[in-house]
């Protein structure tokens, strides 16, 4: 019989210019 | 006696455990500060396996969080790397390891229609929290924009070497006596002494992109897009310099150029690429040399050359004809007569009236899912790396 399928969470992800902020704000707050 | 206890291998379980105060250090060591050379002995894409299985304990103790600053932080040290180091073999190496982490992420899912070729051991080794599509779509695009920067490099080192390496390489012997009149030897920039821009130079230039590719494991599908892309550069390049020198216009330069793109295509089979549509890229400027090898006077000349040159536009024919300049007296000039022939037969063709070709077109690129055979829990970690903070689980 053919294998229940896992139910996993989805785990939302920010675009690649969202991560370069977030990367960019790191680097501002870096002092 | 010292008697040493070393923990069996069959109890690692393919995962690698760190506190989330070592991240910074992970990343660093890692990416941002590693060397392709560091890992070269080592399986190929050995970060992206060890980073898949940092993820993997993450999800294993179901700590989101973890998840996510690891993976935000692998991407950003990736972007970080290529920023500070924009040569090629950096640029390949972070592509074949992204591809190859967007390859586990896959493979490791759970999702029945990338488990396919597991074996019952890595089926073993998917994750069991998290659904990470929307960081696959991530890593995707990342893998694009890597591929991107690759190509400009590779073009970046290829494009001034293209006009002498494939134009004006005189490579068969005596065909510089046959050039046109009065344009002997003016034409090459480099002097004889020099041969950096040789054919053979641009041969070398390719060997080394495509071993440092096939090195570190970058997916054949993808180094077939990379070749086909630097092939389809080269014909834009050489055909747009053919279609505004006159120099170049005669029926010597035909036959050498003919001689050269052979010389590539023989570099494709070679390397076992001839099947992935790069030759083809090449063919407007095979048919220019062919035509230029063509005879050009009678009715039948103009219905040949018509239905040979299929890839070029009508535009490219007429220039080319028009450039063309005999190598001696005895041959003649082609008359306006025999170009108004052939514009009258192009004529149902509707053709763009394109002239040059874009030399920075871009093929869109695939990255066709590559699953591995390797298991996680075979991968040995070499001291090398500074990972000792690292716990096999």
């Amino acid at each position: 019989p053919p294998q229940r399928q896992r139910q996993r969470v989805l785990l939302k992800a920010p675009t690649l210019a969202e991560m370069e902020e977030m990367f960019a704000s790191e680097v501002r707050a870096v002092p | 006696r010292q008697v040493t206890v070393q923990r069996k291998e069959k109890d690692f379980q393919g995962m690698l455990e760190y506190g989330k105060e070592d991240e910074t250090l992970l990343i660093r060591n890692l990416v941002t500060e590693l060397k392709p050379q560091t890992v070269s002995a080592t399986v190929p894409c050995l970060p992206a396996y060890i980073l898949y299985m940092c993820i993997r304990h993450a999800d294993y103790i179901n700590d989101d969080q973890k998840v996510h600053s690891l993976l935000t932080s692998t991407i950003n040290g990736i972007k970080k790397v290529l920023k500070k180091h924009e040569d090629f073999e950096m640029t390949s190496f972070w592509l074949a390891n992204t591809c190859r982490l967007l390859h586990c992420l896959k493979q490791y899912s759970g999702d029945q229609g990338f488990m396919t070729q597991n074996t019952a051991k890595q089926n073993e080794h998917c994750l069991k929290n998290f659904d990470l599509t929307e960081y696959r779509q991530v890593l995707n695009d990342l893998s694009i924009h890597i591929y991107q920067q690759l190509i400009k490099i590779a073009e970046g080192i290829l494009q001034p070497m293209i006009v002498t390496a494939v134009l004006e390489n005189e490579s068969i012997q005596g065909l510089s006596g046959v050039k046109p009149m009065g344009y002997r030897k003016r034409s090459s920039s480099m002097g004889d002494s020099d041969n950096s821009y040789t054919l053979e130079a641009l041969i070398r230039q390719l060997n080394t992109f495509h071993s440092t590719m096939y090195d570190q494991g970058l997916d054949p599908e993808i180094i077939q897009q990379a070749v086909k892309q630097l092939f389809y550069m080269m014909n834009a390049v050489a055909l747009n310099n053919l279609l505004l020198r006159k120099d170049m216009c005669s029926w010597s330069t035909g036959m050498q150029l003919r001689f050269n793109i052979s010389q590539l295509e023989e570099w494709l089979r070679g390397k076992n690429l001839h099947q992935s549509g790069a030759a083809a890229t090449m063919e407007p400027l095979i048919q220019a040399a062919q035509l230029l090898q063509l005879k050009k006077k009678t009715s039948e000349d103009a219905e040949a050359i018509c239905s040979l040159c299929t890839v070029l536009t009508t535009q490219q024919i007429i220039k080319i004809l028009n450039l063309y300049t005999p190598v001696n007296e005895f041959e003649e000039r082609v008359t306006v007569a025999f170009i108004r022939n052939i514009q009258a037969h192009l004529q149902e063709r509707n053709d763009p009236p394109q002239l040059l070709l874009d030399s920075k077109f871009m093929f869109p690129v695939l990255f066709p899912f590559n699953p591995s055979s390797l298991t996680m829990d075979s991968i040995h970690i070499p001291a090398s790396l500074g990972l000792e903070f690292l716990n096999k689980v």
